[in-house]
């Protein structure tokens, strides 16, 4: 599904520069459960949204289903993004003056799916994140763990093949954790692919491959 | 330090309500070190907002050394708060045109404190959480784990009593969630009152006393 090849991202810094990513090569393939781990500001989210094309390179490639996303004009490659990826964000990135309801079917409000079916699939995915009744209410009249599940419904509304999840149990407690795993487990069995960076043991230990990230260079 | 009596917080929801807090009693004494723990959107936040008088109770007291500070004016209320509270608020707060030096010197910028003061203590604050050269970046320049530590090292820049924290290692590495469990351990052996709401099970035991909260009720 993916590739990148030698991969690097700086920034300029004062009279230096930060390489958040440093000659990085990596391959996922279809239907992979994949964790990514490493300390904070090591390169983790960079790399995500590196993957998810929501960022581009300094240098190297990305490849998606054997294609070089750089080649593609960046309206392209939102299409296939939106299409194809569900993209869970660290910090949630929900809009604030929509309701939780319109947050959840954003992905679909730009196809030609019917408006009926969009409000039914939106009322779906906020079952399954366990917010059925608080579609009417603003994100800011949610507390942390309940903003986070929503961007989790959100991202898969539109059924993506690819789940990219950046934290997505950080703001959770135990059970509110383990329902949202078993939901990406049942994802996984389902064909999907799914990357998901984290920092708890336990939800790296569900995935089938731990990439570590430490310093921009990944292992 | 603190006392709760009968402390309820109620928000409009369609034809019902949500009730975040229901009749809360709670003490915190000097110098305590307590863990707040429940599920997600039991109204810990809530909780927490209400104590550090962020937040007015829909009914009930909150007494801050004795004192009624519902009887207070709210500017009066904010330079105690400013004076004696160190907040870590779960979703950061950071200004995001302020420079990360900024952000962490800005409880002091309203005080009679001198400049150069102001800026040595940001310097060591942000050398406390491991940051000390991102200084002049902006808070989106920062990883998620990056910009908890600053929201960290602001609260502590004015060396308050007290030190309220909203799931201060949520988006931090074990390595990273050490040295802040080790600051704020030497914070409490220095006679500090520390609060902390957190899901980590490490860190709730990091505390003399855990206070579970469950559908806005306290036990
Ligand atoms: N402005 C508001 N309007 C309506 N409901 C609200 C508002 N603010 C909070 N709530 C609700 O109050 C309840 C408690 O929220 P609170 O933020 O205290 O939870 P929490 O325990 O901190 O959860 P988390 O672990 O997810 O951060 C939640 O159900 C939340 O949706
Ligand atoms: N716009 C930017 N300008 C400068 N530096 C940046 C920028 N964005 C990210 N960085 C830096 O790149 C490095 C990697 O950041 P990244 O967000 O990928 O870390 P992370 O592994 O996700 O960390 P965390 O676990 O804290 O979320 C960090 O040092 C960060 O400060
Ligand atoms: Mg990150
Ligand atoms: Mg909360």
């Amino acid at each position: 599904v993916f590739e990148l090849q030698d991969v690097s991202k700086v920034y300029p810094m004062g009279d230096g520069e930060v390489r958040a990513l440093d000659h990085v090569d990596l391959q996922i393939r279809e239907g992979e459960f994949s964790a990514i781990i490493g300390p904070s500001g090591s390169g983790k989210s960079t790399l995500m949204h590196i993957m998810g094309f929501m960022d581009q390179p300094t240098s190297g490639k990305v490849l998606f289903d054997g294609e070089d996303m750089s080649r593609l004009p960046s309206n392209k490659r939102a299409l296939v993004r939106n299409a194809k990826i569900g993209f869970v964000f660290q910090a949630f990135n929900l809009l604030p003056k929509l309701s939780v309801h319109e947050n959840t079917a954003l992905p679909l409000r730009y196809t030609k799916t019917p408006r009926k079916i969009i409000a039914e699939r939106a009322r779906a995915a906020l079952e399954m994140v366990g917010l059925a009744n608080r579609g009417d209410h603003s994100p800011g009249q949610l507390s942390g763990g309940q903003r986070q599940r929503v961007a989790i419904a959100r991202a898969l509304i539109n059924e993506p093949r690819l789940i990219l999840a950046d934290e997505p149990t950080g703001n959770l407690d135990s059970e509110n954790a383990a329902l949202i795993m078993d939901l990406f487990d049942r994802l996984h069995a389902d064909g999907r692919t799914l990357v998901l960076v984290t920092h708890d043991n336990e939800v790296a230990e569900h995935a089938r491959r731990q990439i570590r990230v430490q310093d921009g260079h990944v292992h």
